[in-house]
């Protein structure tokens, strides 16, 4: 099974 | 104050269209640039990120830098009064909450404004790395579109998969599975209708394909859709709005458990 990631994890903070 | 004159006023109604399922609330960020918006939706899984540049509009002023808070769906219901051939106006005061959109028929013989209240929306500006990505496809958008819906009727997620051989779309369900391969083809009349894989290295990432049938909502806005894929970034799925900029909408992958 997958399970979803979220988008924020990959981009900057800021 | 700002004030944009948008000749082809069709082009803001179909963006409105293409995103207002996805997102309910955005800022809209006017600069010397352009017109740009960046949200996530709802479940904080895709971003959603537009930009008109300023160079596309027959005319535009923007004193000093402006964060408009719109509800998309207000705004697309407002834009569904123009016609398909209106010339539309955003027009704006610096600290107002007002935001007027003018509509103006082709042949000037009508002439339309409508105002909408603005909002105080907090949203966080993500910062988006430029990336070198793993491959890069890019195909008629028509074509993509038909792919995402045809595979959300047998399963719930892709695994899109770039090889030499092409990119397969794949998925499964309870009633069976199904593989689309589309092969590299530039042996075409039109530019658009090209299909161009660009691998620097195979990847195979899975998505949600309601997500991915969400952002073909862009396809009206342009005739080819890039696919840009790394193993350990987010899908960028973008559709170019000629001369002024683009569509973007980044989708973070499903992971294995």
């Amino acid at each position: 099974h997958h399970s979803q990631t979220l988008i924020s994890r990959f981009f900057i903070r800021g | 104050m700002l004030e944009f004159r948008l000749v082809q006023g069709s082009l803001l109604k179909k963006v409105m269209e293409a995103i207002k399922d996805l997102v309910t609330d955005a800022n809209f960020e006017c600069s010397s640039t352009g017109f740009s918006l960046q949200a996530m939706d709802s479940s904080h899984v895709a971003l959603v990120a537009l930009l008109l540049r300023s160079e596309g509009f027959e005319h535009y002023r923007c004193d000093r830098n402006l964060s408009m808070g719109m509800n998309l769906n207000n705004m697309s219901k407002m834009l569904k009064c123009a016609g398909n051939d209106d010339i539309i106006t955003i027009k704006a005061d610096d600290g107002g909450d007002i935001v007027t959109f003018m509509f103006e028929s082709p042949s000037q013989d009508k002439i339309s404004d409508f105002e909408m209240k603005l909002m105080d929306i907090s949203s966080e500006q993500l910062g988006i790395p430029e990336s070198e990505y793993q491959s890069i496809v890019r195909m008629p958008a028509a074509e993509f579109q038909r792919i995402c819906k045809d595979l959300s009727s047998i399963g719930d997620t892709v695994i899109i998969s770039v090889t030499k051989e092409g990119v397969k779309f794949s998925t499964r369900g309870d009633i069976g599975s199904a593989n689309i391969v589309c092969r590299q083809n530039t042996s075409v009349d039109k530019p658009e209708e090209a299909t161009v894989i660009e691998m620097k290295e195979p990847v195979s990432l899975t998505f949600a394909l309601r997500y991915m049938n969400s952002f073909t909502k862009a396809t009206p806005l342009s005739n080819s859709v890039s696919l840009s894929m790394s193993s350990d970034l987010p899908l960028v799925v973008e559709y170019k709005i000629a001369d002024m900029g683009y569509l973007r909408f980044y989708l973070a992958p499903k992971i294995e458990d």
